[in-house]
Protein backbone atom coordinates (compact mmCIF):
# COMPACT_ATOMS: atom_id res chain seq x y z
CA UNK A 1 0.00 0.00 0.00
CA UNK A 2 1.10 3.46 -0.65
CA UNK A 3 3.06 4.95 1.82
CA UNK A 4 2.31 8.29 2.94
CA UNK A 5 5.49 9.07 5.41
CA UNK A 6 6.42 12.49 5.71
CA UNK A 7 3.07 13.93 3.17
CA UNK A 8 1.78 16.90 4.79
CA UNK A 9 -1.68 18.76 4.16
CA UNK A 10 -0.88 22.61 3.71
CA UNK A 11 -3.45 25.13 4.44
CA UNK A 12 -3.13 28.39 2.32
CA UNK A 13 -5.27 31.34 2.61
CA UNK A 14 -4.76 33.40 -0.33
CA UNK A 15 -5.69 37.22 0.52
CA UNK A 16 -6.35 37.65 -3.25
CA UNK A 17 -7.57 36.97 -6.70
CA UNK A 18 -3.30 36.91 -7.42
CA UNK A 19 -2.17 34.63 -5.04
CA UNK A 20 -5.29 32.47 -5.86
CA UNK A 21 -3.61 32.40 -9.30
CA UNK A 22 -0.44 31.79 -8.09
CA UNK A 23 -1.63 28.73 -6.37
CA UNK A 24 -3.39 27.77 -9.38
CA UNK A 25 -0.14 28.49 -11.57
CA UNK A 26 1.54 25.52 -8.74
CA UNK A 27 -1.11 23.02 -10.07
CA UNK A 28 0.11 23.42 -13.26
CA UNK A 29 3.67 23.02 -12.44
CA UNK A 30 3.43 19.59 -10.47
CA UNK A 31 0.07 17.97 -11.57
CA UNK A 32 0.62 15.05 -10.21
CA UNK A 33 2.92 16.39 -6.90
CA UNK A 34 0.68 18.57 -5.95
CA UNK A 35 -2.95 16.79 -4.68
CA UNK A 36 -5.34 19.87 -3.92
CA UNK A 37 -7.84 18.56 -0.98
CA UNK A 38 -9.48 21.62 -1.41
CA UNK A 39 -8.69 24.18 -4.62
CA UNK A 40 -7.96 27.64 -5.25
CA UNK A 41 -11.35 29.09 -5.84
CA UNK A 42 -12.06 32.23 -4.02
CA UNK A 43 -10.27 34.28 -1.34
CA UNK A 44 -12.69 33.84 1.74
CA UNK A 45 -11.99 30.07 1.40
CA UNK A 46 -8.74 27.96 2.64
CA UNK A 47 -6.82 26.35 0.16
CA UNK A 48 -5.82 22.31 1.44
CA UNK A 49 -3.41 20.67 -0.95
CA UNK A 50 -1.34 17.39 -0.17
CA UNK A 51 2.49 17.51 -0.29
CA UNK A 52 4.46 14.67 -0.63
CA UNK A 53 7.91 14.91 1.31
CA UNK A 54 9.75 15.27 -1.46
CA UNK A 55 8.30 18.28 -3.08
CA UNK A 56 7.61 19.56 0.63
CA UNK A 57 10.79 21.72 0.81
CA UNK A 58 10.30 22.64 -3.38
CA UNK A 59 6.45 23.91 -2.40
CA UNK A 60 7.07 25.55 1.31
CA UNK A 61 9.57 27.53 -0.67
CA UNK A 62 7.39 28.67 -3.83
CA UNK A 63 4.67 29.68 -1.09
CA UNK A 64 6.95 31.37 1.07
CA UNK A 65 9.03 33.13 -1.91
CA UNK A 66 5.39 34.45 -3.43
CA UNK A 67 4.51 35.70 0.01
CA UNK A 68 1.45 33.02 0.45
CA UNK A 69 0.59 32.96 4.15
CA UNK A 70 0.55 28.63 4.83
CA UNK A 71 -0.18 26.50 8.01
CA UNK A 72 0.27 22.79 8.27
CA UNK A 73 -3.21 21.59 8.66
CA UNK A 74 -1.79 18.00 8.95
CA UNK A 75 1.82 17.28 9.89
CA UNK A 76 2.37 13.38 8.50
CA UNK A 77 -0.39 11.97 6.46
CA UNK A 78 0.90 8.48 7.76
CA UNK A 79 0.48 8.83 11.19
CA UNK A 80 -3.11 9.34 10.60
CA UNK A 81 -3.06 6.45 8.55
CA UNK A 82 -2.06 4.28 10.78
CA UNK A 83 -4.30 5.43 13.49
CA UNK A 84 -7.14 4.47 11.12
CA UNK A 85 -6.08 1.50 10.03
CA UNK A 86 -5.95 0.67 13.79
CA UNK A 87 -9.02 1.29 14.92
CA UNK A 88 -10.46 -0.25 12.17
CA UNK A 89 -8.41 -3.74 12.97
CA UNK A 90 -9.51 -3.31 16.36
CA UNK A 91 -13.18 -3.15 15.13
CA UNK A 92 -12.90 -6.02 13.33
CA UNK A 93 -11.45 -8.11 16.72
CA UNK A 94 -14.17 -7.04 18.98
CA UNK B 1 -22.83 -12.78 13.66
CA UNK B 2 -25.21 -12.10 10.00
CA UNK B 3 -26.68 -9.51 11.63
CA UNK B 4 -26.81 -5.57 11.36
CA UNK B 5 -27.41 -5.37 14.99
CA UNK B 6 -23.14 -6.48 15.55
CA UNK B 7 -22.02 -4.30 12.25
CA UNK B 8 -20.24 -0.95 13.86
CA UNK B 9 -21.55 2.02 12.61
CA UNK B 10 -18.81 3.80 14.45
CA UNK B 11 -15.80 2.30 12.25
CA UNK B 12 -14.92 2.37 8.47
CA UNK B 13 -15.39 -0.65 6.82
CA UNK B 14 -14.51 -2.40 3.43
CA UNK B 15 -15.92 -2.68 0.27
CA UNK B 16 -16.54 -6.64 1.20
CA UNK B 17 -17.84 -5.82 4.60
CA UNK B 18 -20.01 -3.38 3.49
CA UNK B 19 -21.46 -5.50 0.57
CA UNK B 20 -21.94 -8.29 3.08
CA UNK B 21 -23.52 -5.81 5.40
CA UNK B 22 -25.97 -4.58 2.37
CA UNK B 23 -26.85 -8.19 2.16
CA UNK B 24 -28.03 -8.53 5.96
CA UNK B 25 -29.95 -5.05 6.04
CA UNK B 26 -31.74 -6.22 2.99
CA UNK B 27 -32.23 -9.95 4.27
CA UNK B 28 -33.53 -8.19 7.94
CA UNK B 29 -36.06 -5.45 6.48
CA UNK B 30 -37.28 -7.71 3.81
CA UNK B 31 -40.91 -5.72 3.98
CA UNK B 32 -39.40 -2.24 3.58
CA UNK B 33 -35.52 -2.88 2.05
CA UNK B 34 -34.87 -4.67 -1.38
CA UNK B 35 -31.12 -4.47 -3.06
CA UNK B 36 -31.37 -3.40 -7.10
CA UNK B 37 -28.34 -4.19 -8.94
CA UNK B 38 -28.05 -1.09 -11.28
CA UNK B 39 -24.98 -2.25 -13.27
CA UNK B 40 -21.17 -2.64 -13.18
CA UNK B 41 -18.11 -0.53 -12.57
CA UNK B 42 -15.79 -0.62 -15.15
CA UNK B 43 -13.52 -3.63 -13.32
CA UNK B 44 -16.87 -5.28 -13.39
CA UNK B 45 -17.79 -4.83 -9.66
CA UNK B 46 -21.58 -4.81 -9.11
CA UNK B 47 -23.23 -1.12 -8.26
CA UNK B 48 -25.84 -1.81 -6.11
CA UNK B 49 -28.99 0.37 -5.17
CA UNK B 50 -30.93 0.02 -1.84
CA UNK B 51 -34.47 0.85 -2.26
CA UNK B 52 -36.52 1.87 0.55
CA UNK B 53 -40.20 0.93 -0.02
CA UNK B 54 -43.51 0.35 1.66
CA UNK B 55 -45.39 -0.36 -1.81
CA UNK B 56 -46.59 0.83 -5.02
CA UNK B 57 -45.00 1.04 -8.61
CA UNK B 58 -42.97 4.13 -9.26
CA UNK B 59 -43.84 6.13 -6.97
CA UNK B 60 -42.20 9.57 -6.21
CA UNK B 61 -38.74 9.04 -5.46
CA UNK B 62 -35.88 10.50 -3.43
CA UNK B 63 -32.05 9.56 -4.60
CA UNK B 64 -28.72 10.00 -2.34
CA UNK B 65 -25.91 8.71 -3.29
CA UNK B 66 -22.29 8.44 -1.16
CA UNK B 67 -18.60 8.33 -2.03
CA UNK B 68 -18.43 9.12 -5.87
CA UNK B 69 -14.77 10.29 -4.49
CA UNK B 70 -14.15 7.04 -3.30
CA UNK B 71 -11.56 8.62 -0.76
CA UNK B 72 -14.41 10.52 1.26
CA UNK B 73 -14.75 7.70 3.72
CA UNK B 74 -17.27 9.81 5.86
CA UNK B 75 -20.10 9.78 3.27
CA UNK B 76 -20.10 6.06 2.91
CA UNK B 77 -20.27 5.70 6.83
CA UNK B 78 -22.69 8.16 7.13
CA UNK B 79 -24.92 6.63 4.21
CA UNK B 80 -24.79 3.29 6.21
CA UNK B 81 -25.86 5.10 9.68
CA UNK B 82 -28.84 6.89 7.52
CA UNK B 83 -29.66 3.75 5.66
CA UNK B 84 -30.72 1.88 8.97
CA UNK B 85 -31.89 5.00 10.57
CA UNK B 86 -34.68 4.99 7.92
CA UNK B 87 -35.56 1.61 8.44
CA UNK B 88 -35.23 2.10 12.93
CA UNK B 89 -37.43 5.79 12.32
CA UNK B 90 -40.16 4.10 10.16
CA UNK B 91 -43.76 3.76 12.29
CA UNK B 92 -41.64 6.05 14.81
CA UNK B 93 -40.92 9.17 13.17
CA UNK B 94 -44.16 10.61 12.19
CA UNK B 95 -42.42 12.97 8.77
CA UNK B 96 -40.52 9.54 7.67
CA UNK B 97 -43.49 7.47 7.68
CA UNK B 98 -45.85 9.91 5.98
CA UNK B 99 -42.46 9.88 3.98
CA UNK B 100 -42.29 6.22 3.24
CA UNK B 101 -45.61 5.65 3.15
CA UNK B 102 -46.15 8.22 0.12
CA UNK B 103 -42.12 7.80 -1.66
CA UNK B 104 -39.57 5.68 -1.99
CA UNK B 105 -35.59 6.12 -1.29
CA UNK B 106 -33.11 5.18 -3.28
CA UNK B 107 -29.49 5.26 -1.81
CA UNK B 108 -26.24 4.18 -3.45
CA UNK B 109 -23.98 3.30 -0.77
CA UNK B 110 -20.83 3.19 -3.19
CA UNK B 111 -21.04 4.97 -5.59
CA UNK B 112 -17.39 4.28 -6.96
CA UNK B 113 -16.83 0.70 -6.25
CA UNK B 114 -13.26 0.31 -7.81
CA UNK B 115 -12.19 3.25 -6.49
CA UNK B 116 -13.54 2.38 -3.14
CA UNK B 117 -11.72 -0.98 -3.02
CA UNK B 118 -8.24 1.33 -4.34
CA UNK B 119 -8.15 3.72 -1.44
CA UNK B 120 -8.34 -0.12 0.92
CA UNK B 121 -5.84 -1.75 -1.08
CA UNK B 122 -2.99 0.70 -2.39
CA UNK B 123 -3.95 4.15 -2.16
CA UNK B 124 -6.11 5.52 0.78
CA UNK B 125 -6.10 8.93 -0.93
CA UNK B 126 -7.87 7.88 -4.71
CA UNK B 127 -10.54 9.92 -5.93
CA UNK B 128 -11.54 8.89 -9.21
CA UNK B 129 -12.43 5.58 -10.86
CA UNK B 130 -10.20 3.12 -12.10
CA UNK B 131 -11.29 3.48 -15.70
CA UNK B 132 -8.07 3.17 -18.02
CA UNK B 133 -8.26 3.65 -22.00
CA UNK B 134 -5.11 2.77 -24.78
CA UNK B 135 -2.18 5.16 -24.87
CA UNK B 136 -3.27 6.93 -21.61
CA UNK B 137 -0.81 6.79 -19.15
CA UNK B 138 -2.43 8.18 -16.16
CA UNK B 139 -5.88 5.99 -14.97
CA UNK B 140 -9.33 6.95 -13.73
CA UNK B 141 -12.02 9.32 -14.42
CA UNK B 142 -13.55 12.24 -11.85
CA UNK B 143 -17.07 10.71 -11.62
CA UNK B 144 -18.31 13.99 -10.52
CA UNK B 145 -17.11 15.46 -14.08
CA UNK B 146 -18.58 13.28 -16.33
CA UNK B 147 -22.23 14.08 -16.43
CA UNK B 148 -24.04 15.43 -19.28
CA UNK B 149 -24.66 18.89 -17.56
CA UNK B 150 -22.33 21.48 -18.68
CA UNK B 151 -19.53 18.76 -19.71
CA UNK B 152 -15.78 19.69 -20.41
CA UNK B 153 -16.71 23.22 -19.31
CA UNK B 154 -14.72 25.47 -16.53
CA UNK B 155 -13.50 23.51 -13.46
CA UNK B 156 -13.07 20.36 -15.09
CA UNK B 157 -10.20 19.17 -16.86
CA UNK B 158 -9.06 17.60 -20.27
CA UNK B 159 -5.83 16.24 -18.47
CA UNK B 160 -6.16 12.26 -17.64
CA UNK B 161 -3.45 12.89 -14.85
CA UNK B 162 -5.48 15.55 -13.22
CA UNK B 163 -7.63 14.92 -10.35
CA UNK B 164 -10.88 16.37 -12.02
CA UNK B 165 -10.37 14.50 -15.14
CA UNK B 166 -13.67 14.77 -17.18
CA UNK B 167 -12.95 11.59 -19.14
CA UNK B 168 -13.11 11.46 -23.07
CA UNK B 169 -17.10 11.91 -23.37
CA UNK B 170 -20.31 12.98 -20.94
CA UNK B 171 -21.49 9.64 -19.01
CA UNK B 172 -18.37 7.37 -20.56
CA UNK B 173 -17.96 5.83 -17.27
CA UNK B 174 -20.46 2.61 -16.33
CA UNK B 175 -20.54 4.44 -12.61
CA UNK B 176 -22.16 7.64 -14.15
CA UNK B 177 -24.17 5.83 -17.00
CA UNK B 178 -25.79 3.28 -14.79
CA UNK B 179 -27.39 6.22 -12.53
CA UNK B 180 -28.33 8.02 -15.57
CA UNK B 181 -30.27 5.08 -16.99
CA UNK B 182 -31.50 4.17 -13.62
CA UNK B 183 -32.50 7.38 -12.85
CA UNK B 184 -34.14 8.39 -16.07
CA UNK B 185 -35.67 5.39 -16.81
CA UNK B 186 -37.67 5.40 -13.37
CA UNK B 187 -38.72 8.87 -14.30
CA UNK B 188 -40.28 10.17 -11.10
CA UNK B 189 -37.05 11.11 -8.87
CA UNK B 190 -38.36 14.35 -7.15
CA UNK B 191 -34.73 14.76 -4.63
CA UNK B 192 -31.43 14.07 -5.46
CA UNK B 193 -28.97 14.09 -2.97
CA UNK B 194 -25.17 13.62 -3.56
CA UNK B 195 -22.88 13.49 -0.49
CA UNK B 196 -19.41 14.66 -0.42
CA UNK B 197 -16.56 15.41 2.38
CA UNK B 198 -15.24 17.82 3.58
CA UNK B 199 -15.47 21.12 4.45
CA UNK B 200 -19.13 21.62 5.84
CA UNK B 201 -20.98 22.90 2.95
CA UNK B 202 -24.70 22.25 1.15
CA UNK B 203 -25.56 23.68 -1.94
CA UNK B 204 -27.58 23.45 -5.33
CA UNK B 205 -26.85 23.92 -8.59
CA UNK B 206 -25.34 25.47 -10.61
CA UNK B 207 -21.73 24.55 -10.43
CA UNK B 208 -21.21 25.04 -14.53
CA UNK B 209 -22.77 28.69 -14.17
CA UNK B 210 -23.37 31.81 -11.91
CA UNK B 211 -26.37 32.03 -13.35
CA UNK B 212 -28.93 31.43 -10.42
CA UNK B 213 -31.50 28.51 -11.68
CA UNK B 214 -34.69 29.59 -11.61
CA UNK B 215 -35.77 27.67 -8.59
CA UNK B 216 -32.48 29.86 -6.74
CA UNK B 217 -34.94 31.25 -3.82
CA UNK B 218 -36.43 27.89 -2.65
CA UNK B 219 -33.75 25.99 -2.65
CA UNK B 220 -31.88 28.61 -0.97
CA UNK B 221 -34.68 28.70 1.68
CA UNK B 222 -34.53 25.00 2.18
CA UNK B 223 -31.05 25.01 2.24
CA UNK B 224 -31.14 27.73 5.21
CA UNK B 225 -33.45 25.06 6.75
CA UNK B 226 -31.33 22.14 6.74
CA UNK B 227 -28.35 23.60 7.68
CA UNK B 228 -30.12 25.05 10.69
CA UNK B 229 -31.35 21.25 11.38
CA UNK B 230 -27.85 20.30 10.83
CA UNK B 231 -26.25 22.82 13.39
CA UNK B 232 -28.05 22.58 16.37
CA UNK B 233 -27.42 18.51 16.77
CA UNK B 234 -23.89 19.24 17.31
CA UNK B 235 -23.31 22.56 16.50
CA UNK B 236 -21.70 22.23 13.17
CA UNK B 237 -21.85 25.46 10.86
CA UNK B 238 -22.85 24.67 7.55
CA UNK B 239 -22.42 27.36 4.91
CA UNK B 240 -24.80 27.07 2.06
CA UNK B 241 -25.37 28.84 -1.20
CA UNK B 242 -25.18 27.75 -5.18
CA UNK B 243 -21.95 25.57 -5.80
CA UNK B 244 -20.43 28.17 -8.30
CA UNK B 245 -21.09 31.17 -5.97
CA UNK B 246 -20.14 29.10 -2.64
CA UNK B 247 -17.23 26.72 -3.51
CA UNK B 248 -16.51 27.20 -6.93
CA UNK B 249 -16.95 26.50 -10.61
CA UNK B 250 -17.66 22.56 -11.53
CA UNK B 251 -18.86 21.27 -14.93
CA UNK B 252 -20.13 17.86 -15.69
CA UNK B 253 -21.45 17.00 -11.93
CA UNK B 254 -24.15 15.34 -10.47
CA UNK B 255 -26.47 17.59 -9.24
CA UNK B 256 -26.30 19.93 -12.43
CA UNK B 257 -27.14 17.17 -14.39
CA UNK B 258 -30.00 16.06 -11.86
CA UNK B 259 -31.55 19.70 -12.37
CA UNK B 260 -31.49 20.07 -15.87
CA UNK B 261 -33.38 16.57 -16.07
CA UNK B 262 -36.40 17.69 -14.14
CA UNK B 263 -35.26 17.25 -10.90
CA UNK B 264 -35.73 20.26 -8.86
CA UNK B 265 -34.46 19.30 -5.31
CA UNK B 266 -30.87 18.34 -6.19
CA UNK B 267 -28.46 18.94 -3.28
CA UNK B 268 -25.21 18.02 -2.60
CA UNK B 269 -23.37 17.74 0.77
CA UNK B 270 -19.80 18.45 1.66
CA UNK B 271 -19.90 16.77 5.29
CA UNK B 272 -17.39 17.48 8.10
CA UNK B 273 -14.02 17.31 8.54
CA UNK B 274 -13.49 19.84 11.72
CA UNK B 275 -10.92 21.59 9.81
CA UNK B 276 -8.08 19.50 10.68
CA UNK B 277 -8.42 16.10 9.04
CA UNK B 278 -10.30 16.59 5.52
CA UNK B 279 -10.61 12.87 4.03
CA UNK B 280 -9.51 11.21 7.19
CA UNK B 281 -11.51 12.10 9.66
CA UNK B 282 -11.25 10.14 12.82
CA UNK B 283 -13.83 7.05 13.09
CA UNK B 284 -15.16 8.35 16.66
CA UNK B 285 -16.63 11.21 14.28
CA UNK B 286 -18.70 9.33 12.48
CA UNK B 287 -22.09 9.20 14.44
CA UNK B 288 -21.78 12.85 15.17
CA UNK B 289 -21.56 13.20 11.41
CA UNK B 290 -24.59 10.73 10.74
CA UNK B 291 -26.61 12.33 13.36
CA UNK B 292 -26.34 15.83 12.03
CA UNK B 293 -26.59 14.75 8.33
CA UNK B 294 -29.79 13.30 8.99
CA UNK B 295 -31.62 15.85 10.23
CA UNK B 296 -30.80 17.98 6.98
CA UNK B 297 -31.14 14.99 4.75
CA UNK B 298 -34.90 14.29 6.92
CA UNK B 299 -35.41 18.50 5.82
CA UNK B 300 -35.05 18.36 2.46
CA UNK B 301 -36.97 15.11 2.47
CA UNK B 302 -40.00 16.57 4.63
CA UNK B 303 -40.06 19.27 2.23
CA UNK B 304 -40.00 17.20 -1.04
CA UNK B 305 -42.84 15.12 0.03
CA UNK B 306 -44.61 18.27 0.81
CA UNK B 307 -44.09 20.05 -1.92
CA UNK B 308 -44.60 18.11 -5.24
CA UNK B 309 -44.12 19.32 -8.59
Amino acid sequence: QMNFTGDQVLRVLAKNEEQLSLLRDLEGLKPQKVDFWRGPARPSLPVDMRVPFSELKDVKAYLGSHGLAYSVMIKDIQVLLDEEREAMAKSRRL
Amino acid sequence: ERSTSSFSYASYHTLEEIYSWIDNFVAEHSDIVSKIRIGHSFENRSIVVLKFSTGGPQRRAIWIDTGIHSREWITHATGIWTAKKIVTEYGKDRTLTDLLDAMDIFMEIVTNPDGFAFTHSMNRLWRKNKSTRPGIFCIGVDLNRNWKSGFGGNGSNNNPCSETYRGPSPQSEPEVAAIVDFITSHGNIKALISIHSYSQMLMYPYGHSSEPVPNQKELNDLAKDAAQALYEVHGIQYIYGSISTTLYVASGITVDWAYDNGIKFSFTFELRDTGRYGFLLPASQIIPTAQETWLALRTIMEHTLNHPY
